[in-house]
C-alpha cells in the first residue's frame, strides 16, 4: 500500500463501511452486490486482454461474447432481481458498453410495457429466451429527440391485414441504436401510422430483419454498422432502411391503441404512454451520472493524494497534490455532486416504480410531471456530470489522458448520454413546458402538488438578504 | 406581504429556500417573457422559441432546486453522526458552489446580496479544508473495486507508478523491441538517401 494513501485512510473521521450502506440504500444490499462482484472476480471467463490494446472488431466480438456469458451465468447462480442484474452486468462489463444492452434495457421493457395479452404470450418467451434478440430502432438519420418529425412509415393495408414499413428518404433511415448493426434480429421500430388515410402519429412495430437461422438480413431490409465513433467501441450503433417490409398487423404492439383487422383506429389513454420506456431510461441515466462521476472522482482523488508536485512551503517535501487548494477546488465539489446525483438517483428510481405502479392502476395523474422531472434532471446531471469527468481527468494531468487511467474510456462513454434519449436542451425545454403551464396555473389560483408546488409560495414571497 | 425570508448560507435549509426562490424567479421570467413577445403580436410558437434561453434557464434552475432539495432531505434520514457530519459539509459545499457559479441568478432578483456571495466564496475554502482529511475515505465508500475500475491512477492501493510502467509495457507496440516497421520504411529510407 502506497504509504501516503494509508496515511489518508487514517485520517477519516467516520466509519466508511457505514457511507458505503447508505450510498448502495441498506447494509443487506452492500454484501449481497459484493456478492456478485465476488462471482465475477473469480470468474476465469471475466479475465481477457485489456480492450484498450484490442481492434474495434475484436473489442465488438468481446463484448458479444461477454454478453452471452452474462446471460448464461445469471441463469446459473439464478440472480433475477432487475437490481441485481443491472449490478453483475455493471460489473462485469466495468466502463464498457454492453453489446446487447439495448435488448435488456429496451426491447424487452417495452414488450412487457406495450404488449397486449396475445402478444405478450407470443413475443416475450422468444425474447426471454434469446431466440430474438431485439433492439429500439426510434432516432433516425434526419430525426432524433423531435419524435414528431420521424419519417419511418407503417400503412396498414386491410386486404392483407399487414403494415408495410418504409423508410421514404435517406433521412429516414434508422440511425444510431444499439446493437442494431450486425447483432439483432429484430427491432422494435418506431413509424407513423397510417390507416384508412389518416396519420395517427408515432407506434411501436415488431419486425424481423435477420433471419432467425442465418442472421442474414431479409427481403427490404438494408443494415450494417454506421462506422467508428468517439467511444462506445463495443456497440454496433446501427443503420435499417426498411424498403416495403410486409408484417402482420398483430405486429403493432397493441397494449393501448389498436387497428382493427378493417383499419379502424383505437386511441390510447393517454399520447405520453410511449414515452414510458423513455421515462424509465431517464430515470436510470440520472443514476449513470452519479456513477461515472463516482468513479472519476475516486480515480482522480486517489491519484491526487499519491502524486507529489513542487512545492509549497520551500525547502519542504513535494507536497501532495491534493494540498494545493486549486486542486481542492476542482474536486471536492465534484465529489459533493456524485453524492448529490446518488441521491436524487435513488429518489427518481423510487419515484419511477411507484408511479409506474399508479399506471398499471389506470391513474396517469403523475405521468406528466415524472415525463417533465426526468427529462430535467436527465439534461441536468449528465451535463453536470459530463464536464465534471473532464475536470477530473484533466486533473490528473498527463496520465489522465492515457487510457490506463480509465477516464478518457469513462468519458466517451458516458458523454453521449447529453445527445441521447433525449438531447439535453430539447429536454429542458420540455421541462419548461411543465413549468410555464404550472406557472399559469397558479396565475390562474391553483394550488399546486409535487416537484412545482414551490411556485405557489414562492408568488407570496420575498428575501431579505441577512447580513452574516 | 408576506414575511421576507431570511437568508443564511451557513444553513442548509435555508439554502434550500434560495435555490427555491431562484427557480421561482426564472420561472416566472421565462413566462413573462412569452407574455412580452406574444404583446409583440408574435404567434405562440414564436413567441416560445424568442424566449427559449430563459426557458432553458428556468429549467436548469428547477432541476437544480431539486437536486438541493433531495440532498438536504437525504441527510434527514441519517442517524450517524459523524456521516451526517461530513454529508452535510459535502451539501453545503454543492448548494454554496452552485451559488458562486450561478450568483448572477441570485444577485438579479435580490435573493442574495454582494456581501453574502463574498462570504460564500470564503466560506467554499473552509469547507474544502474541512474536507480534505476525509477525501479518499469518501471515495472509498464509493466502494469501486480495482478490477471494475480498471484505473492505474485510480487503485486501491496507491501503487501507480509500478502499475503505469507494467500497463505500458503490454501494449501491442511493444511486443516486438524493433517494431516492423523500421525494416519496412525505414531502413530502405536510409539506403536511399
Amino acid at each position: 500500500m502506497n504509504p501516503d494513501i494509508l496515511r489518508e485512510r487514517q485520517k477519516a473521521t467516520f466509519d466508511v463501511e457505514k457511507l458505503t450502506h447508505i450510498l448502495d440504500g441498506a447494509p443487506e444490499k452492500t454484501r449481497r452486490r459484493r456478492e456478485i462482484q465476488s462471482l465475477v472476480l473469480s470468474d476465469p471467463d471475466f479475465q481477457h486482454e485489456d480492450p484498450n490494446f484490442m481492434s474495434r472488431s475484436d473489442r465488438y466480438d468481446l463484448a458479444v461474447k461477454k454478453s452471452a456469458q452474462m446471460i448464461l451465468k445469471l441463469r446459473e447462480y439464478g440472480i433475477a432481481d432487475p437490481e441485481e442484474i443491472l449490478c453483475y452486468k455493471s460489473l462485469y462489463r466495468g466502463n464498457r458498453h454492453e453489446a446487447l444492452g439495448l435488448h435488456f434495457v429496451m426491447f424487452l421493457p417495452t414488450l412487457y410495457s406495450q404488449c397486449d395479452p396475445q402478444q405478450f404470450q407470443k413475443w416475450v418467451p422468444l425474447a426471454e429466451s434469446f431466440q430474438v434478440l431485439g433492439t429500439y430502432a426510434q432516432t433516425e438519420m434526419g430525426h432524433g429527440t423531435h419524435l414528431r418529425g420521424l419519417e419511418t412509415t407503417a400503412t396498414y393495408d386491410p386486404a392483407t391485414q399487414e403494415f408495410v414499413l418504409n423508410s421514404p428518404t435517406v433521412s429516414s433511415i434508422k440511425w444510431w441504436p444499439g446493437a442494431l448493426g450486425k447483432t439483432s434480429n429484430y427491432a422494435i421500430v418506431l413509424a407513423q401510422l397510417y390507416t384508412q388515410g389518416n396519420c395517427h402519429g408515432l407506434h411501436a412495430f415488431i419486425v424481423p430483419i435477420r433471419d432467425m437461422n442465418t442472421h442474414e438480413p431479409l427481403p427490404g431490409i438494408v443494415v450494417g454498422d454506421i462506422g467508428p465513433k468517439f467511444g462506445f467501441h463495443e456497440v454496433d450503433n446501427g443503420f435499417l432502411k426498411l424498403e416495403n417490409v410486409r408484417i402482420p398487423r398483430d405486429n403493432m404492439l397493441m397494449k393501448y391503441s389498436k387497428v382493427e383487422p378493417d383499419g379502424s383506429y383505437v386511441k390510447p389513454p393517454s399520447a405520453k404512454l410511449t414515452y414510458s420506456t423513455m421515462v424509465f431510461i431517464r430515470s436510470m441515466i440520472v443514476g449513470e451520472s452519479a456513477r461515472a462521476l463516482a468513479k472519476s472522482c475516486t480515480i482522480a482523488i486517489r491519484y491526487s493524494t499519491v502524486r507529489r508536485q513542487s512545492e509549497i512551503r520551500p525547502g519542504e517535501p513535494e507536497p501532495q497534490i491534493l494540498d494545493y487548494q486549486t486542486q481542492q477546488y476542482k474536486l471536492f465539489p465534484l465529489l459533493a455532486m456524485a453524492y448529490a446525483f446518488t441521491f436524487v438517483g435513488q429518489y427518481m428510481t423510487k419515484t419511477y416504480h411507484r408511479i409506474t405502479a399508479d399506471i398499471n392502476q389506470g391513474d396517469f395523474s403523475e405521468l406528466p410531471e415524472l415525463h417533465a422531472l426526468s427529462a430535467g434532471l436527465k439534461a441536468f446531471t449528465t451535463w453536470a456530470a459530463s464536464t465534471g469527468i473532464e475536470v477530473c481527468r484533466m486533473s490528473c494531468g498527463g496520465h489522465g489522458y492515457s487510457c490506463s487511467s480509465a477516464l478518457p474510456e469513462i468519458y466517451v462513454t458516458f458523454t453521449p448520454t447529453c445527445t441521447y434519449e433525449g438531447e439535453n436542451t430539447v429536454m429542458m425545454l420540455q421541462t419548461a413546458r411543465y413549468l410555464v403551464k404550472s406557472y399559469r396555473q397558479v396565475q390562474a389560483g391553483q394550488q399546486l402538488s409535487g416537484s412545482v408546488s414551490y411556485l405557489n409560495d414562492a408568488q407570496q414571497q420575498r428575501v431579505q438578504p441577512q447580513p452574516v | 406581504s408576506a414575511r421576507p425570508t431570511v437568508v443564511n448560507i451557513n444553513d442548509l435549509t435555508s439554502l434550500v429556500e434560495v435555490y427555491k426562490l431562484r427557480a421561482a424567479k426564472l420561472v416566472e421570467m421565462a413566462a413573462k417573457s412569452i407574455q412580452q413577445e406574444l404583446q409583440r403580436s408574435k404567434s405562440q410558437e414564436d413567441a416560445w422559441n424568442s424566449s427559449a434561453i430563459d426557458l432553458v434557464r428556468a429549467s436548469d434552475a428547477h432541476c437544480h432546486y431539486v437536486v438541493v432539495k433531495l440532498f438536504s432531505a437525504k441527510l434527514s434520514e441519517i442517524g450517524d453522526t459523524a456521516i451526517h457530519s461530513v454529508l452535510s459539509t459535502l451539501a453545503l459545499l454543492y448548494a454554496l458552489q452552485g451559488i458562486a457559479q450561478n450568483s448572477g441568478d441570485f444577485l438579479q432578483n435580490n435573493i442574495v446580496d454582494v456581501p453574502q456571495v463574498l462570504q460564500v466564496s470564503v466560506r467554499i475554502k473552509e469547507l474544502l479544508s474541512q474536507l480534505r482529511p476525509n477525501a479518499v475515505a469518501l471515495v472509498d465508500a464509493f466502494d469501486y473495486h480495482d478490477e471494475m475500475l480498471k484505473s492505474v491512477l485510480g487503485r486501491y492501493d496507491g501503487n501507480v507508478y509500478e502499475n503505469l510502467f507494467e500497463w505500458a509495457r503490454r501494449s501491442p507496440l511493444n511486443r516486438t523491441e524493433v517494431h516492423e516497421s523500421f525494416h519496412k520504411y525505414l531502413k530502405p529510407l536510409r539506403s536511399k538517401l
